[in-house]
């Protein structure tokens, strides 16, 4: 494995985006997976729609909260077809769910695999070099004040409440650390990034990942 | 919006600088976390977890290796 992997630096991630005063960041995650592993099958890059996933997955609560699991069965078992977020716009509330008979543009989910990697981070390593960036749910209690740099303490792994997208990682300094994309906008940590320790499970990171193929 | 709301936001800041000081304590190397105030900072701890933290994680199967993982 490379000591760095950054999947930015293959314009496959998108813009970090924010998910207002909703709790929505099961759906960022999971529509974040889907755009890259979209993009990296060799089709242009564009946003999703996560106000969909919000309003159609009845498995999960919308902006009350959800499971990216749940989300990631229901695309698959429905095989709904993923709308460009051009069609369907984010609001940051609970809405009505649109049915598109002829979409143009988006992706339905083929496959995914979740995993516990708790313990073996270089085999996490290896899943994001080889399947693309990573939804993940992490305790980020601590993250509320976070600033920037690579969080190193306080960050616990007993209460997973947050979902993110983990896009690389970076091994070549010091601290290797994880490079995390969160859904709370560009003012936020990193421009919109958190890095996370890499080798000690810090925040949980690995504890409950998902992998996804469109 | 009036008094009780200003007392308020003012607790959640006073807290939230007791937070940072003992956060950044830790923060020893140049490339540590830095903790201090953001677009958060005016929430208590439980409305910021009420707002923001709401994944529900699913139990998932360990990782046994690319084997089992195929």
């Amino acid at each position: 494995l490379p000591a760095k992997f950054d999947w930015r630096d293959r314009a496959v991630v998108a813009p970090v985006q924010n998910q207002q005063a909703c709790g929505s960041c099961w759906a960022f995650s999971v529509v974040g997976a889907m755009q890259a592993a979209k993009a990296i099958a060799g089709m242009p890059l564009e946003e999703l729609s996560v106000q969909q996933v919000i309003d159609c997955c009845f498995q999960n609560g919308g902006c009350n909260g959800g499971s990216p699991t749940k989300a990631l069965f229901w695309l698959q078992r429905t095989r709904i077809n993923l709308v460009p977020q051009s069609e369907y716009p984010y609001k940051a509330k609970n809405g009505m769910c649109h049915f598109f008979s002829h979409p143009k543009g988006g992706v339905a989910l083929r496959n995914f695999t979740t995993f516990d990697f708790s313990g073996q981070e270089e085999a996490m390593k290896a899943e994001l070099v080889e399947r693309g960036p990573l939804s993940a749910v992490v305790d980020a209690v601590s993250w509320q004040d976070y600033l920037g740099g690579i969080i190193q303490h306080h960050c616990s792994s007993r209460w997973p409440n947050h979902a993110v997208l983990v896009v690389g990682y970076d091994a070549t300094g010091e601290i290797p650390f994880w490079i995390v994309q969160n859904s709370w906008g560009t003012d936020w940590g990193n421009e919109g990034y958190v890095y996370v320790k890499l080798g000690s499970n810090l925040c949980g990171i690995a504890d409950s990942v998902a992998a996804v193929l469109v | 919006e009036g008094k009780g709301e200003f007392e308020s936001c003012n607790r959640c800041f006073q807290n939230a600088t007791e937070r940072h000081a003992y956060l950044n304590s830790f923060s020893t190397q140049p490339q540590s976390a830095k903790y201090g105030l953001n677009q958060f900072s005016s929430l208590s701890p439980e409305e910021f977890r009420d707002l923001y933290l709401r994944a529900i994680p699913e139990q998932a199967l360990p990782f046994f290796g690319s084997k089992t993982k195929e």
